[in-house]
């Protein structure tokens, strides 16, 4: 129940995680489900609406990086 | 290459940590590599201060976000050295970066190597083993409801926002995979790691990966 969960955003995003866990762990047939697959479900995170999770955990980058050449690299090292 | 790898055999890597409310990945998947590369040298395994990065890399966001590379070049420039993490410890919120003198014990950084392996995930596993644990920045979204095995779908090489920790890769069972590190505490996937499918680029594994060295 809401009471339970905290406030009714909570709950409202809990029930919303349920619904994603469920496509999540649910594969189009012409994908292959290999044995080992991630398997996706309730955990700490499930009572937060995916916005606010994106905001307050990925808040990384990538950068814009040369591609590995094994020979650049030992060139790079030697000098 | 060994058919299985794992830093963590080795006794090099540090407890798995949480980041809190904090947009700190990028900062802790930094020190976490420095903690290791330090460990590798013979030194003893101990945690160092990721909030000493979030506060002082002056050209990341602290608790707002930022980027590994460019804390890696922060620390390679200026040669700022990292204390342990009981003399400057989490807060989980940015703050005023704290100065030390320069009898408190803490390590600089060498140098470090950044580049992309996509379609070189072979040549990333030697780099595992030559260089330590890697940093890679990856599509993180679906893991907010990740429990464990391996991550094979659901995310994409081109949304990359998440810092994490590569300790090792594992190629015994039908579908070889990276080990990853988070930092979303112990209690989080595979106690605080998940499996990554290698050689297809899952989630840009491969993208964005860099070393420290020290």
């Amino acid at each position: 129940s809401p009471g339970r969960l905290g406030s009714a955003h909570q709950y409202k995003a809990f029930q919303e995680s349920i619904q994603r866990q469920h496509a999540l762990n649910s594969l189009p047939s012409d994908l292959l489900v290999e044995k080992g697959s991630a398997t996706y479900g309730i955990n700490q995170f499930s009572d937060l609406a995916p916005e606010l999770f994106r905001a307050t955990y990925l808040c990384s980058k990538p950068s814009e990086l040369p591609k590995y050449k094994p020979f650049d690299s030992e060139v790079k090292r030697l000098h | 290459l060994p058919t299985r790898f794992d830093w963590r055999d080795k006794n090099v890597v540090t407890r798995v940590r949480n980041q809190g409310s904090c947009g700190g990945c990028w900062a802790f998947s930094v020190v976490e590599v420095i903690e290791s590369a330090y460990a590798i040298k013979g030194k003893p395994l101990q945690t160092f201060s990721a909030q000493e990065v979030i506060d002082c890399s002056y050209k990341d966001g602290g608790c707002n976000g930022g980027s590994p590379v460019s804390a890696l070049k922060w620390l390679n420039q200026t040669k700022t050295r990292l204390v342990t993490e009981s003399m400057y410890p989490f807060k989980a919120k940015t703050g005023m970066c704290h100065h030390f003198p320069m009898s408190t014990f803490g390590i600089s950084i060498k140098g470090y190597q950044a580049y992309s392996f996509r379609h070189k995930e072979e040549e990333m596993m030697h780099k595992l083993l030559e260089w330590g644990p890697l940093i890679a920045v990856v599509d993180a979204v679906s893991w907010q409801d990740y429990l464990g095995g391996i991550i094979q779908h659901h995310c994409s090489p081109e949304e990359s926002n998440h810092a994490v920790v590569i300790t090792g890769y594992d190629r015994t069972g039908d579908i070889p995979y990276w080990i990853v590190r988070n930092s979303w505490g112990s209690t989080w996937g595979i106690d605080g790691f998940v499996h990554i499918k290698m050689k297809r680029n899952v989630c840009g594994i491969a993208d964005s990966v860099a070393a420290g060295f020290v």
